[in-house]
């Protein structure tokens, strides 16, 4: 563990408690897309499938039975508890064009062909678009509301962390997860447009963040 | 396939 993970995993879940809270609190999930909290939930099923069979540590197995429950919460509160402010016909990103190359390319690259370790691949591709319905919701409706893009900053900065994480880990341990760094590369990079919108409009004017 | 790695990040 270093300080880049540590502060990496922070990050993820301040940003996911900010959207928990928000959905709650407001009792709407307006202007959220269902179907990246569906994909981030499916994320943490295939990735974390070894939380009973591999023990790391109290933090690691701690950490992904908060991931998971917090992420079926999320789901559960837009599709069913508030599911009659969900925006659908907003959300209406085709979530096939990312599963169906997110599959394919877990079968064709991995570390090894079993099941877990597939699922493992197929969870790490996965999260490098699953927010891809979220951003393409803001980019239709023009404007996101402003502790939408704390979620979305903070959900951004855990992998761009984790890249440094990576950077630190290969210099004082010399190992590395082709995998997981170039999949986190693409993540942050498909990051870098809000980002630029998140300083340039949210910091500066404090308001929504309405696209240009 | 390259040898797996030890899955120890969240």
């Amino acid at each position: 563990m270093n300080v880049f993970r540590l502060a990496g995993d922070v990050s993820h879940l301040v940003a996911i408690i900010i959207l928990l809270l928000k959905i709650w609190r407001s009792k709407s999930c307006a202007g959220i897309s269902g179907k990246s909290q569906v994909l981030f939930a499916l994320v943490f099923t295939t990735r974390y499938l070894d939380l009973f069979t591999v023990f790391i540590s109290v933090y690691n197995t701690v950490m992904k039975v908060v991931f998971l429950a917090l992420s079926y919460a999320t789901v559960y509160l837009i599709y069913m508890r508030f599911r009659n402010s969900y925006n659908s016909e907003n959300d209406t990103f085709r979530v096939e064009f990312l599963l169906v190359p997110v599959i394919g390319l877990s079968f064709l690259e991995n570390y090894a062909f079993t099941p877990l370790e597939i699922l493992w691949t197929f969870s790490i591709f996965l999260e490098a678009v699953a927010i891809m319905p979220q951003l393409f919701m803001i980019t239709k409706t023009g404007e996101a509301e402003s502790i939408t893009t704390h979620y979305l900053f903070f959900l951004g900065l855990y992998r761009a962390l984790y890249i440094a994480n990576w950077v630190w880990r290969y210099h004082t341990e010399s190992f590395y997860d082709l995998i997981a760094i170039v999949s986190g590369v693409v993540q942050t990079i498909f990051f870098c447009d809000f980002f630029y919108l998140y300083f340039t409009r949210v910091l500066r004017g404090r308001g929504k963040m309405t696209l240009p | 396939d390259e040898e797996a790695k030890p899955k120890d990040e969240l």
